[in-house]
C-alpha cells in the first residue's frame, strides 16, 4: 500500500479510548466514541449525514463527500479516497469502497450511503459563547 | 507496538466561516 496511508485504520491499530482503555480499530464501538469525547470534555461528538457523493471535480481519484453536520445542519464537504473509512451510528467502519479498503487496511467495512449519520468530532463551545439573553447571564453570576 | 488517539479516526467536521 502507499505510504501515505494512515496506519491508524489499519486492522490490529491499537486505539486509546479517553477512559484510557485500548481496543483494536476493528473492535471499537458507537458507544466507544460517545464516551471518549465525554470524557475528553474539549470535543463534542456531532452526528453527520452523508446528504451526497460525487466524485470530486478538484482532485481527481478522491470522492467529494457532502454532509449536513450536528444541530445546525451546517453544510461541511470534504474530498477523501474512496477506501478511507468512516464510523457509521450503530452500523461501524463503512467506506465509499469497502473492497479498496480491505485491500489498504484490511479493515471490514459496509458501503458508505447518502442517509448514513457518521460519527464527527467538533470543539466544545464553552458555555458563555452560547448566544444566552444578558440578563440570564447575569442572574447565573 | 504505536497506539493511535480515538480522535485521530473521525473526522473534524466544523463548519468554514463561509458557510
Amino acid at each position: 500500500p502507499a505510504p501515505s496511508n494512515p496506519s491508524h485504520f489499519m486492522k490490529g491499530a491499537i486505539i486509546q479510548l479517553a477512559t484510557g482503555e485500548l481496543k483494536r480499530v476493528e473492535d471499537l464501538q458507537t458507544q466507544d466514541f460517545v464516551r471518549s469525547a465525554e470524557v475528553s470534555g474539549g470535543l463534542k461528538i456531532d452526528s453527520s449525514m452523508v446528504v451526497d457523493i460525487r466524485t470530486s471535480q478538484q482532485r481527481p481519484g478522491l470522492v467529494a463527500l457532502h454532509f449536513t453536520v450536528g444541530e445546525q445542519q451546517s453544510k461541511v464537504t470534504i474530498d477523501v479516497p474512496p477506501e478511507h473509512p468512516f464510523f457509521v451510528f450503530g452500523q461501524g467502519w463503512s467506506s465509499c469502497s469497502p473492497e479498496r479498503t480491505g485491500q489498504l487496511y484490511g479493515l471490514a467495512c459496509h458501503h458508505l450511503q447518502v442517509g448514513d449519520v457518521c460519527v464527527s468530532i467538533t470543539l466544545q463551545q464553552p458555555p458563555q459563547q452560547q448566544k444566552q439573553p444578558l440578563q440570564q447571564q447575569q442572574q447565573q453570576q | 507496538v504505536p497506539v493511535f488517539p480515538w480522535h485521530s479516526l473521525v473526522p473534524f467536521l466544523a463548519p468554514t466561516q463561509s458557510d
